[in-house]
C-alpha cells in the first residue's frame, strides 16, 4: 500500500511557529 | 624510450647524461691581465685580450686560447677562478690545462648554495703541510668514515711547458660507498658553483722563494667540470626554463630544479631520491576526483605500513573523509554511481516535519522518521497512520 504524501498544509502550525520549515 | 618509465610504463630511476658543466658558463678571474695593455696582452683586443671567457669556452673557438692573469710582483700570489653552473649538480671530475708551468700549489674548492659558501673538495701542493697544513694524500693513514679533502701532488710540468690539472671527485672518498645509498657521497659530489685557488706560482727546480721568479702570471684554459646535472634521480635532463635557468626535467611526480620534492598533490608518501633499483615516485594522492590539494600526513603513513599518508583537503562535490570516499552529513552514497562521479553523494532530503533530523543514512539514504511515518524521506505515513494536524506528531494510528 503506498501513502500519500504527508501534505503540508493540513498541519497546524499555531502552536509550533518555530519549527515551521521555510517554503 | 622514456629512460625515467620502463616499457610498460612504470616508473625507473633515471639520470641525466655526463657533460661539461662548465662549457660556456661566465668563468670570474681575480686577476685578469690587459688593463692596462701590455705589450702580449690587451683587454681591448679580442686578437691580444686573454679574459676568462677562454677557461670555459668551446675549444678552439677563440684566439687566444688561454686566459691569463695580471702579473704578479709580490705575494700573496693568490688568484681565484670561479665558476658558477647554473644549478646543483653531482660531480664526476674537475680538469684545468695550464698554458704555461702549474702552479705549485693550488686548492680546489666548491658551493652548494651558489657561492654563499664554499668548502674544500682537493689541495694540490708540492708542500702540503707548508701550504695547507694537512699532510700529503699517499703518507695519511685509512680514510675516514666519509668523504675529505685531500692533498695531492701538484700537476706536473709536461714536456710542452704546461701542466695538467685532473681530479677525480671520489678520490677524497672511501672506497665502497655508493653513491644510490649514500648521503654522504651525494652530498660531497653536489655542487653548484666551482672555484680554483691558484695559491703559488712554480719556480723551476724548488717550490720555495717565489718572490725570486716574480713577476709570475698564471695561465690556463679548458676549464672543465665533468658532472651530471643533479636531479636526485627523477630526470633524465636539464632544460632552460622561461626565465633562462637550467632546471630538471621532472618525473615521477616531483618538481623543483632539482626535483627535490614531490609536486602538490603529489604527498601520498614522503619525497625519497630515486635509485637505480627503486624509483620511489611521489604518488598522487587518492581523493577520487573530488579534491585538488592532499597533504602528507607521517602518523597516517606509519600507521599504514609506510603505503600512504595523504590526506585530501577541501573535498568537493559533497564529500568527505581523507580520500573523499564517503558523502559529508546530511548526504548520502547514490549506489547508481560509481564513487568518482560528481553526483554520486545525494542530499537526503528529510522531509521537514516527516523526519526526526536532517542526517539520513550514508550508505541507504533511510532518513530517521517520527513514529508513524514511513519513507527514504519520511515523507508519508506508514501502514495503520493517517496524517494528523500536529507538526510534532504528523502521523497518528488510524482508529
Amino acid at each position: 500500500e503506498v501513502m500519500p504524501t504527508l501534505d503540508m498544509a493540513l498541519f497546524d502550525w499555531t502552536d509550533y511557529e518555530d519549527l515551521k520549515p521555510e517554503v | 624510450a622514456d629512460p625515467c618509465h620502463d616499457e610498460g610504463g612504470a616508473p625507473r630511476g633515471c639520470v641525466p647524461g655526463l657533460v661539461n658543466a662548465a662549457l660556456g658558463r661566465e668563468a670570474l678571474a681575480s686577476s685578469t691581465c690587459g688593463r692596462p695593455a701590455t705589450r702580449a696582452c690587451d683587454a681591448s683586443d679580442p686578437r691580444r685580450a686573454h679574459p676568462a671567457a677562454l677557461l670555459t669556452s668551446p675549444a678552439g673557438s677563440a684566439s687566444p686560447l688561454c686566459w691569463r692573469s695580471d702579473a704578479l710582483t709580490q705575494a700573496p700570489f693568490n688568484v681565484t677562478l670561479t665558476v658558477p653552473l647554473g644549478k646543483a649538480f653531482e660531480l664526476v671530475f674537475v680538469s684545468l690545462r695550464f698554458c704555461s708551468a702549474p702552479p705549485a700549489s693550488l686548492a680546489l674548492l666548491k658551493s652548494q648554495d651558489h657561492g654563499r659558501s664554499w668548502a674544500p673538495l682537493g689541495f694540490f701542493s708540492s708542500h702540503c703541510g707548508l701550504d695547507y697544513g694537512r699532510p700529503p694524500a699517499a703518507a695519511r693513514g685509512p680514510a675516514g668514515p666519509g668523504p675529505e679533502a685531500l692533498c695531492f701532488p701538484a700537476p706536473q710540468v709536461q714536456p710542452d711547458g704546461g701542466g695538467l690539472l685532473a681530479f677525480s671527485v671520489q678520490d677524497g672518498s672511501p672506497a665502497g660507498l655508493d653513491l644510490d645509498s649514500s648521503p654522504v657521497l651525494q652530498d660531497w659530489v653536489t655542487a653548484t658553483d666551482i672555484r680554483v685557488v691558484l695559491t703559488r706560482p712554480a719556480r723551476p727546480g724548488d717550490a720555495g722563494d717565489v718572490e725570486s721568479t716574480a713577476p709570475y702570471s698564471y695561465s690556463a684554459t679548458e676549464l672543465q667540470v665533468g658532472g651530471r646535472c643533479k636531479c636526485n634521480g627523477h630526470a633524465s635532463r636539464c632544460l632552460l626554463d622561461a626565465q633562462g635557468r637550467l632546471t630538471c626535467d621532472c618525473r615521477h611526480g616531483t618538481e623543483g630544479p632539482d626535483c627535490g620534492r614531490c609536486k602538490p598533490f603529489y604527498c601520498d608518501r614522503p619525497w625519497q631520491r630515486a635509485t637505480a633499483r627503486e624509483a620511489h615516485a611521489c604518488l598522487a594522492c587518492s581523493c577520487n576526483g573530488h579534491a585538488r590539494r592532499c597533504r602528507f600526513n607521517m602518523e597516517l603513513y606509519r600507521l599504514s605500513g609506510r603505503r600512504s599518508g595523504g590526506v585530501c583537503l577541501n573535498c568537493r562535490h559533497n564529500t568527505a573523509g581523507r580520500h573523499c570516499h564517503y558523502c559529508r552529513e546530511g548526504f548520502y552514497r547514490d549506489p547508481g554511481r560509481a564513487l568518482s562521479d560528481r553526483r554520486a553523494c545525494r542530499a537526503c532530503d528529510c522531509h521537514p516535519v516527516g523526519a526526526a533530523g536532517k542526517t539520513c543514512n550514508q550508505t541507504t539514504g533511510q532518513c530517521p522518521c517520527k513514529d508513524g511515518v514511513a519513507g527514504l524521506t519520511c515523507n508519508r505515513c506508514a501502514p495503520g497512520f493517517q496524517q494528523s494536524r500536529s507538526p510534532v506528531a504528523p502521523c497518528v494510528k488510524t482508529p
